[in-house]
């Protein structure tokens, strides 16, 4: 479903460039359950918002469901960001003005959801907060942010879930009880690309990509018995 | 050298209150390591904050080197921020207009140091980020922004370090290095808390705090053999 060829990546920078990534090949089956690992700039964040179409490559190709992402127009790309994927950003992109439940229903907002109040409060009640629905995002914790941005990515159920270390910001409780809800939806047939520095969280996956210097170095293959 | 007694924190919100700590007593003494840990919401980033008085309690008591900080001067907080407590934010803070390293060098504009690029370029080699020094924050990865904050925390080598999940961000291995570098402050006398997520990080400290509910419930003392 997800196919990277030979993908490149440069940011430019004063004179330079910063090759963030040199060169990805990646094939990623549906209903499939990754891992991402790798050093601190290594390139992930890079990959993965290349992956869920809000970044595009320098060269090299990117398919979706086997259609080339680079020929798509802007309404195709937005259609895909709302619907077929769900991504939970690392510094969480919440919007400041709105509170906690109305961030959540914004993707239901675009996808035309007949109950949206429903699902979003559903969904934030199951990550632990639904006594803070009303909050504005900079009165709450940093592990509540967190669980505000997963609530949202998930609130179209989108077929592809890319979580940039979803864990990062919270207890290791909070942390089971987000990735038991990230493996539920693994059970019902989501594809899962997680991003994350936590071995007990890359060890519940699939197989675990590590990523050096903008390349992907290894591979292991988990067997859960 | 801090000493807490009986501090509560109240937020309004809306027409009710959160009360994010509820009679917190904590003493701890010079060159002391100390870890606090707790659930995602209870209260650590806020007892945090009014350690390194970016904040004040709503009742209670907050002594710092014996002298009641909320009887103190806007210009005596404000030089006890820049030069005897380093505070590592959870969510960074860097200026965004600001490169790297002129980000590492403002403590050291404020507290009048003679060889400010020296300081910064060499914590920022430490922390492994001597390549990113012209970048501007929305140009660095998650976890080399959290290096930046680290790098910054300690530019005039304060005497308390506060520190609000500093390995958040990264892998392992850059994590060992941060810790390494709060492990020899110690060593060389420096008070240091840190809240963290990870048992691994805590078990490097002296001394573990747990939080629940905006209240200290237990301590483990460590022993280093
Ligand atoms: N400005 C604010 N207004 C209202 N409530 C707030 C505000 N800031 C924090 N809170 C609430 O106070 C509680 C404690 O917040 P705090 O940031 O101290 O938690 P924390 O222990 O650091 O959590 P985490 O591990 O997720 O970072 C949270 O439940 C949060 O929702
Ligand atoms: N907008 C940008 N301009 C210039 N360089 C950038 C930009 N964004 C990222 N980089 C650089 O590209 C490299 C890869 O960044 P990326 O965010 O993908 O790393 P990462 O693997 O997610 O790291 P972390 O684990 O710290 O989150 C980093 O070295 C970073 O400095
Ligand atoms: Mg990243
Ligand atoms: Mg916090």
């Amino acid at each position: 479903v997800i196919s990277l060829d030979d993908v490149r990546k440069d940011y430019p920078i004063g004179t330079g460039v910063v090759q963030a990534l040199r060169g990805v090949n990646l094939e990623v089956s549906p209903n499939e359950y990754v891992a991402v690992m790798g050093p601190s700039g290594s390139g992930k964040s890079t990959m993965l918002h290349i992956l869920g179409c809000l970044d595009t490559p320098s060269s090299g190709s990117y398919r979706l469901d086997g259609v080339e992402v680079s020929g798509m127009s802007e309404i195709e790309l937005a259609s895909i960001r709302n619907r077929k994927v769900g991504f939970i950003f690392q510094s969480y992109n919440l919007l400041p003005r709105m509170t906690v439940q109305q961030n959540v229903e914004v993707p239901l907002v675009f996808s035309g959801h007949s109950d949206r109040s429903r699902v979003a409060q559903r969904l934030l009640t199951y990550v632990g907060l639904g006594h803070r629905l009303d909050h504005r995002p900079n009165q709450l914790s940093g592990g509540e942010q967190q669980r505000v941005a997963i609530a949202r990515a998930l609130a179209n159920s989108p077929s592809i879930i890319l979580a940039d270390e979803p864990t990062g910001s919270v207890d290791s409780l909070t942390g089971q009880k987000i990735m038991a809800l990230l493996g539920a939806l693994h059970k019902e047939g989501h594809t899962i690309v997680i991003v994350t520095h936590d071995e007990t969280v890359a060890r519940q996956t699939e197989r675990i990509i590590r990523i050096r210097d903008g390349q992907i170095k290894k591979e292991d293959l988990i067997v859960h018995l």
